[in-house]
């Protein structure tokens, strides 16, 4: 079985160089790493699945990386090496990118950008590398679906000094963050700098750049009016009044953005209304009325009645 | 003594009786009604 | 009951020194747990909100039964997604459990409990590899979970008790366990990890001090019945029970369009628990709706009660 292991390793690599990356990761997924025949180190099961996950990453395989990056999820834990969970780290932020899960993909690219590993450490960092970590982080980031997570993470991408110098993100991550309305220029200069999978088209229709920039309109048209008709809305966003309302109805529901419907007139109100005002008051009037009967009660008990 | 606490019990009811109470009662009552007859 | 509350570390040393969990994987198969413990535990996770909270399980084991004592909270929270959240309260662990020695309360860890906001009561995968390794060098180790937004929609405690089994055993077939609703986006990890855990069954006892303490809060209990509106304190919790149905229906009217069979949906195995898509759908909005009802009669009852004028 050794000599095995160590043939697929050598096809692994040669399949690598000629950049056949599927094949190169299914020979070394042939390798048996999960049964208790033979002692392997933790530390050599993670880098094996680390490295399975990324090569399916280089042919746009999410879901088979995905599948290796949750093996090595389990091992992490129990290995030092720094090199090995800086790995990990990038492999799965890639993951959540291609998986469009841009939240949690721009919290991790991020905290790659921070990273500093020791001079031991096997695989170096540099500064350059840093750069394209926070790049990503903010990318991810304008493409997240607009609601209070991602402002937390735009205003910690906004103030962090180094995104300063991409002169051509960083005025985009400034409107995007001040909640300001992009228009169809500025998105398309954006948009230039993306990856195919961000302008992979949806299976309702459009991008993910554009269902992205229609939310992030909706959340900005809510800052600037009270309420607006439905019509007028599909105007603004540059969609149908139909799915202005649906999109406003998503982020309402999901609670990333407040406000209220009103089908019959169809008028979209901004801002939370507290709806319950009148029923909390109730409740408080019912619990002074029982205390009353409580003390009631006690002043009967104590006269003994 | 006790009168009177009974008498501030009564005066304390009915417990709200605003317009804005019976709207987000009715409301509440409305969309619970709503949900059921989805659920059914 | 109050003789639960002893704790003979001789007898306990003994107890683990036999080590009964090697030759039977199910040798635990029932929980007492205290009403300190289970008051703590749930205040602890209703505080957590929508984020996961974990704690550590003080107690003992006689025979087969883990007795929680007590309980304490790590400062730790959003454990479901992080591999080894637990790692990074260690230190507060180990300096907690000292500081009860020294203060005389020689009471062990048994286990830890953590919360499932919404999602009920069942081990991620990363709860089993947790508890997995808790059992290799910690044992006798127990995994509780605790849900605090189906105890305040349900109107009593969800909570759960389990402990895995080692790796490569494969345990007898127990049969269909009892239905419980799981959220769309954790079905899969629901699933794969299903057979990995039993279930342990778990009931609570009071100290005497206890008793008279919760009789004496009975009788404040029922103004903070009449003056709660859990239509809308737990307003959240049946958006997202809607929303989740409303993925369900579709995902499931996604597989029929696309060559399921209509009788694949409808037809129920014989014998068996296994329910189809659609059946287990009308479980989840039947209960659903049984908490809408629950809320909706203490709204119409209190009006009755006290906005109703007689004449």
């Amino acid at each position: 079985e050794d000599s095995c292991v160590l043939l697929r390793e050598d096809l692994a690599a040669a399949l690598e160089r000629e950049e056949e990356w599927s094949r190169a990761a299914q020979v070394l997924s042939g390798i048996d790493l999960e049964s208790g025949g033979r002692a392997l180190e933790a530390a050599y099961k993670l880098r094996q699945n680390i490295k399975i996950a990324m090569l399916y990453l280089e042919d746009d395989d999410p879901v088979n990386a995905e599948m290796y990056i949750k093996k090595a999820a389990a091992l992490i834990s129990s290995c030092k090496d720094e090199a090995l969970e800086l790995q990990y780290k990038t492999c799965y932020a890639r993951i959540l990118d291609s998986k469009r899960r841009f939240l949690e993909a721009a919290m991790r690219y991020y905290e790659l950008s921070q990273s500093r590993p020791s001079a031991a450490c096997e695989l170096k960092m540099d500064e350059d590398d840093r750069d394209t970590a926070l790049r990503s982080a903010i990318t991810c980031t304008i493409l997240a679906p607009a609601g209070p997570q991602r402002s937390r993470m735009l205003a910690a991408l906004y103030k962090d000094e180094r995104s300063t110098k991409f002169s051509d993100l960083f005025p985009f991550l400034q409107k995007v963050y001040l909640e300001r309305i992009l228009d169809r220029s500025e998105v398309e200069a954006f948009s230039r700098g993306l990856k195919p999978h961000h302008l992979a088209l949806l299976p309702g229709g459009g991008t993910v750049l554009d269902r992205s920039v229609v939310q992030h309109n909706l959340a900005a048209a809510s800052r600037l009016y009270a309420n607006i008709g439905t019509d007028q809305l599909g105007g603004l966003l540059g969609v149908a009044a139909e799915e202005a309302e649906a999109l406003a109805a998503d982020m309402v529901a999901e609670g990333r953005m407040p406000g209220s419907i009103d089908q019959v007139d169809r008028l979209i109100h901004f801002g939370a209304k507290v709806e319950v005002e009148a029923l909390l008051r109730w409740d408080d009037s019912i619990r002074a009325a029982c205390a009353k009967v409580g003390e009631l009660l006690d002043s009967v008990t104590a006269l003994g009645l | 003594a006790l009168l009177r606490q009974v008498s501030s019990l009564i005066n304390g009811l009915p417990a709200c009786d605003t317009e804005a109470f019976t709207r987000e009662y009715l409301t509440e009552y409305n969309d619970t009604l709503l949900t059921l007859y989805l659920a059914a | 009951v109050d003789a639960l509350f002893k704790y003979d570390a001789a007898e306990q040393q003994l107890a683990q020194s036999c080590k009964p969990w090697l030759k039977d994987p199910h040798h635990y198969k029932h929980v007492r747990m205290s009403a300190l413990a289970l008051l703590k535990i749930a205040m602890h996770a209703r505080s957590g909100g929508n984020l996961e909270v974990m704690g550590i399980l003080q107690g003992k084991v006689v025979g087969d039964t883990f007795i929680v004592i007590d309980s304490f909270a790590l400062p730790v929270e959003g454990t479901e997604t992080r591999v080894n959240a637990q790692a990074e309260a260690y230190e507060y662990m180990v300096d907690f459990l000292d500081t009860n020695k020294a203060v005389h309360r020689p009471e062990n860890a048994v286990g830890w409990y953590h919360s499932h906001p919404g999602y009920g009561c069942w081990l991620s995968g990363i709860d089993v590899n947790t508890q997995m390794m808790n059992q290799q060098y910690q044992e006798p180790w127990l995994a509780v979970v605790v849900d605090p937004m189906r105890t305040m929609a349900a109107g009593k405690v969800e909570i759960g008790a389990f402990r895995t089994y080692p790796k490569d055993y494969k345990p007898a077939d127990e049969g269909p366990s009892e239905y419980q609703t799981i959220p769309l986006d954790k079905i899969e990890d629901f699933g794969v990890h299903a057979k990995s855990y039993y279930p342990l069954d778990i009931t609570f006892f009071k100290s005497s001090t206890d008793s008279h303490l919760l009789d004496l809060l009975w009788n404040k209990y029922w103004v903070a019945t009449l003056s709660a509106s859990p239509l809308i304190s737990n307003r959240d919790f049946a958006v997202g029970q809607i929303a989740d149905v409303a993925e369900k229906l579709e995902q499931a009217e996604g597989q029929l369009t696309h060559g399921g069979r209509l009788g694949r949906f409808v037809e129920k195995k014989k014998g068996a628990g296994d329910d189809s898509a659609l059946s287990k759908i009308c479980r989840d909005t039947s209960k659903l709706a049984a908490e809408q009802i629950k809320g909706l009669s203490t709204q119409v009852i209190k009006n009755a009660l006290f906005n109703c004028r007689l004449t």
